[in-house]
Parts: C-alpha cells; structure tokens; sequence
C-alpha cells in the first residue's frame, strides 16, 4: 500500500507557510451542506475523516470534467454514465473517499462505485421518505493508491455519518475539504460571491480542491 | 489525483454549466502540472442548484451566462493555483506565460512542454538562471508551428513588481546580472515569460508549476503499490 510520508492535513502539522492560504471565513452557496467521516480506508489511517458528502438541499444541475487518462478509474467512469443518464439534472450530491483510487479494479471496481453511489442517494431518500426513482444521483469519486480494490463495505457503513454530519458552516466546509486530502500539507477550499448583469441577487461560489502529486490535468 | 468540487447557488441549467465547466477548465486545471504525470482520477465537477434565486442562465448566448463564465474561470484559476502551491516538495511556484503564439492551443504546449521539463525544474530549485533549458524545452514542443529560434526571448518577471530580467532577446543571450538573477530566483514566486515572435502572433497561454526538489524523490520512493 501507499505509505503517506507527509502530515495529514488534519493532524496540526501544516507548514508555517502554508497556513496563509487556508481560509479562517467562507461565505458559502445557499442550499448545499459538507459533511465527512473517518472511515479509515487506509489500514494506517486511524484518526482522520477520508470520506467526504457534498450535498445540494434540492436536486440540481451537475456538470464535470473527467481525466483523458486511457485507464479510468471506476468512478471516472460510473460518474461520466450517471451524467450522461440524467442529462446533468437531477444530482444531488458528490460523494468522495481519500486513501484508495479504485483505478485499476476491473468490474469489481465498477460495482463499488455504484454502490458508493446508490448509498448516498439512499441517505437522502430515507431522511426525506422521498421518491426513489431507482437512479443515480450522486456523483462518486476516489482518491488515493491505485489498483487496489476499495473496503466498500466499511465505507458504505459511514455514509450515514458522513451524511448525519452535513452542515453548512465554515467549519464544516473545511473539515470535508480535509477528508479529500492525501499527501496534501493543506485543505484547498475557496468561496466568493458574485453578481450578474441580468439579475439583482448576490450569489455564491465555493469549491474545494486536492492534489499534491500525480498533476498534470487533462481534462475533457 | 487532482479532484474538485465546485458547488454554486446560481440557476445555471445543466447545458450552459457543462459548457461554462469546460470551458473555464482549459485555463485552470489544464494548464497546471506539478510532476508531469495525468491520473487515472482526475474529475471536477460542478453543482448549481439555483437556490439564490433569479433569473435561470438556460443558454449560453446571455450576457449572464458570459458573466457567470468568467467568475468560474476566475474562481477555477485560484483553486487550481492553490494545487500547486501544494506540489510535493516544491519549493516555488511557477508562472509560465507564453506569449506571440500563432495560436493559444501553440502558447499552450510550449507553456506545458516548458512545465513538464525535469531540467527547468531542477534548474529552478537550484536557483540557476538556466534560460537554455528553457529555450530547449520550447524547441521540441510537439505540433507547435512558429517556434523561429532568431525571434525568441526569454525573461524572467520578479514577483516584487520590478523590470523583468531579459536572458534571451531574439535568439541572442544577454549579459545576465548573475547577482540579480540569484535575488529574483531566491522569492517563492517567479513568473517565467517566454515570446515565440515579434509581433507574427497575438495569441498567449498561462500555465503554473512548481520546482522539482529532493524532497519530491523522498516522497515518491516511499510509495508502494
């Protein structure tokens, strides 16, 4: 396995220097709530939050971008057809592990990122006894050692955490920032607001971003 | 892996956010590079769920959807600066600009070449003025038309906002203040600013990177699959 040399995000050990560019304030989008959980993909990993919910009170439009790679990782995948199948309508939320890639795991791996998937949809319909159209809303991700198969059954048992655990706080945002992280010396997470010319309203942008190694984006 | 997630709470319908995603893409997470290497993991993607209210952005002929568009790559820029601020062992953040190009695709695979080369980057940690690696890199970029070697130059911009430092002018190499050359490499920011030619090409890409450090070997040795 993976062997994490660096300091986790969350364990205070930021470089001095690097402390300047983690946000203390947000100003974060109406109607969406971060959320995350320790799971302990990785067997070493026994403190840190590593799965991460981002969530959309009411389902929404979704759009992404998917590495060119020629071996995509299973979510890559699952993630492209469930936009595709919805015309991008519809999502509800984006749900990431840290610790394990699932790239490189066959069919196998494919089944692991739908159930990942259909998981977190049902931790929506069942707090909401909502409708269950029986598809995919939820956007699925990975990250971390690559061609092994991911524990999915000890991280579907923590979607419900992750998903008790969604709020809407600065905090919260930068907690589900950390839980995305690998060999990461620091959460990336921004936010803004902004207007538009046809409109009076003040809207809100937020993102959250990891990487450190294995960067160089190509992304269609 | 790089992942993101962009979430806002404007009314962008699923199209024009698609759109306005890839397009904001090709400036910001495509034109970063920490080690050269594209995952297998690499998403962002991006929810608008319209909860601010006003009036829905359903094509992408609206002045809104230009504006929203522009925020996007804005915003998508310094997400993904933030990435290489983080680079394993990096030391320095980078700024590749390349300018004169007959075309922003050909600014942008010299830009990229130039932030792929083991050689720049060892050279950048080093603190080395080396504008031949530089230069080098330039010249094999892949299917890039309008690289003439007698109309290219090469400076670095220092991030204390003063006059560039000019290593190559039109092929021919200056006489380089050694000592202001060490100053301008000793600051964690340096933008590398490369012109293809003299006025043939209007077209520029900007590309970010980091140096390429021991520390960066240290960390990838000790990975095991």
């Amino acid at each position: 396995s993976q062997t994490r040399s660096y300091a986790a995000p969350g364990d205070g050990t930021i470089p001095a220097a690097k402390k300047k560019y983690i946000p203390s304030t947000g100003t974060y989008p109406l109607g969406f709530k971060a959320g995350s959980a320790h799971v302990g993909v990785k067997a070493s990993n026994t403190r840190f939050d590593d799965l991460a919910l981002i969530a959309s009170d009411a389902p929404c439009a979704g759009a992404a971008v998917f590495t060119t790679n020629k071996f995509q990782a299973a979510p890559v995948t699952v993630s492209r057809d469930l936009l595709k199948s919805r015309k991008g309508e519809g999502i509800r939320s984006v749900i990431i592990n840290s610790g394990c890639a699932n790239a490189v795991t066959g069919k196998g791996g494919i089944e692991d990122a739908k159930l990942m998937g259909r998981e977190t949809d049902q931790a929506f319909v069942k707090d909401s006894n909502g409708e269950d159209d029986g598809q995919s809303r939820s956007i699925v991700m990975s990250t971390g050692v690559i061609g092994q198969r991911l524990p999915i059954q000890k991280i579907v048992s923590k979607i419900p955490t992750a998903y008790y655990n969604l709020g809407e706080t600065h905090e919260h945002w930068l907690g589900t920032a950390k839980a995305i992280c690998t060999t990461d010396t620091f959460p990336k997470l921004l936010s803004k607001t902004f207007t538009l010319p046809g409109s009076q309203e003040e809207y809100h942008i937020a993102g959250m971003t990891k990487g450190a190694g294995m960067i160089h984006p190509n992304m269609a | 892996t790089l992942l993101g997630v962009i979430c806002t709470d404007a009314p962008v319908s699923a199209g024009p956010l698609q759109a306005a995603l890839t397009s904001a893409i090709t400036k910001s997470f495509n034109s970063i590079s920490i080690d050269g290497d594209t995952s297998t993991n690499d998403t962002v993607a991006i929810l608008a769920n319209g909860a601010a209210g006003g009036k829905p952005i359903d094509s992408t002929a609206s002045p809104d959807f230009a504006a929203f568009q522009k925020t996007l790559t804005d915003f998508s820029i310094d997400l993904a600066k933030l990435v290489v601020r983080d680079g394993e062992g990096a030391t320095k953040f980078v700024t590749i600009r390349v300018t004169n190009a007959a075309s922003y695709k050909d600014a942008h695979r010299v830009a990229s070449t130039i932030a792929r080369s083991p050689l720049v980057k060892t050279a950048l940690y080093g603190k080395d003025a080396n504008w031949g690696r530089i230069l080098c890199a330039t010249g094999y970029a892949e299917n890039v038309e309008g690289v003439v070697p007698e109309e290219t130059s090469v400076s670095f911009i220092p991030s204390d906002g003063s006059a560039e430092l000019k290593l190559l002018v039109r092929g021919e190499p200056e006489q380089v203040d050694e000592a202001r050359a060490a100053k301008i490499l000793e600051a964690e920011d340096l933008e590398i600013k490369v012109q293809l030619s003299e006025g043939k090409g209007g077209e520029e890409a900007v590309f970010w990177t980091c140096d390429f450090s021991h520390e960066y070997v240290t960390i990838n040795g000790d990975y095991r699959t």
